[in-house]
């Protein structure tokens, strides 16, 4: 039986990125957001909510 | 689902049938353009309620691995993929992990918490009444303050979603730590996850852990912990035994590229 939607268990990716420039600045957090929504197209999910703080973005998706 | 941008780090949690390693390529290449250079990834998942509504490329764990393995550089060279077994067969940890370096202690890690059989009254708390007259922020709020998800960790803000007609995500903020909750509520397939980083500096993460597995009284827990002490691990286990669950088996396996991975099954004592 296949009860496609229904699926609980996530799947979960981290990636961990380094720059030869000793001063990193925002880095990652410089992604523009239209950049970051054409790669959750990809996966199939949107944006619903979003918080940060100085530290970091976080974004509740869809699904 | 849920996806945080750190500077160096990004890390997203896709539920349902989303075709999260589709996202690989696209990160690394747009990380490439702040000149970037990726170091490590990690995958974890448990595993599927509904394996076989998974597309391409999800459709097994060697399926997710090969993928993986033709889409990351060839310089994150200390790579291994197990699947670290449990005595309830229909749970099992998935974790691919691969670095440019091999793992060396850190002060960080991962709690990853996934919760079938939700108790049917607590999961009803989750459930949009129809014609609430509410939209997914304000309903997410509603759930996060009945059901007790804000009293998990007092200091964090949260950014919270209630789905129509049912299903809940949110993601807390506390400093530099994030933890996460998702909802899958129906019965039949109940399932929550709680997720979060701590530090060998704090104290409370087991605590965090035991306040979350109460909003849900699942009938079954497991626990993944990566790079996490033993005595971490333990605490953990001692947490979810004080909500009255048995410890059925207690599983680890190392990896080159994220340390000791352990993986901690319970059940109700019903």
């Amino acid at each position: 039986m296949a009860v496609s939607g229904f699926e609980g268990f996530e799947k979960r990716l981290e990636l961990e990125f380094s720059c030869h420039d000793p001063v990193i600045g925002i880095g990652l957090r410089e992604l523009d957001f239209k950049s970051l929504e054409q790669v959750l197209h990809l996966v199939q999910c949107t944006v619903v909510s979003a918080l940060g703080n100085q530290h970091f973005d976080s974004y509740v998706l869809s699904e | 689902s849920s996806l945080f941008v750190y500077p160096t780090k990004i890390i997203i949690k896709t539920c349902g049938t989303t075709q999260l390693l589709k996202s690989v390529q696209p990160f690394i290449h747009l990380a490439r353009t702040l000149n970037l250079h990726i170091v490590a990834l990690r995958y974890t998942r448990g595993s599927f309620i509904f394996p076989q509504a998974q597309p391409h490329p999800h459709t097994s764990f060697h399926e997710e691995v090969v993928y993986l393995e033709d889409n990351i550089p060839a310089n994150l060279c200390y790579r291994k993929a197990s699947v670290i077994p449990s005595k309830l067969t229909s749970h099992s940890w998935h974790v691919f992990s691969a670095a440019v370096v091999e793992y060396s202690d850190d002060i960080l890690y991962t709690v990853e918490v996934c919760m079938t059989d939700l108790d049917q009254t607590l999961a009803r708390k989750f459930f949009r009444h129809p014609n609430d007259g509410k939209n997914g922020d304000s309903a997410g709020r509603e759930m996060t303050e009945a059901t007790g998800i804000n009293r998990i960790n007092p200091n964090a803000q949260i950014c919270d979603f209630a789905f129509d007609p049912c299903g809940y995500s949110m993601n807390a903020i506390d400093g530099d730590r994030y933890s996460t909750i998702h909802v899958t509520p129906e019965d039949g397939f109940s399932y929550a996850s709680f997720e979060c980083v701590g530090s060998v500096y704090d104290g409370d993460i087991a605590d965090m852990v035991k306040k979350a597995v109460k909003v849900f009284c699942p009938g079954t827990v497991s626990v993944a912990t990566t790079s996490a002490s033993n005595d971490m691990c333990l605490r953990m286990k001692n947490a979810v035994e004080q909500l009255g669950m048995k410890c059925r088996s207690w599983s680890m396996d190392e990896f080159p590229a994220a340390g000791t991975v352990v993986f901690q099954t319970f059940t109700t004592r019903r």
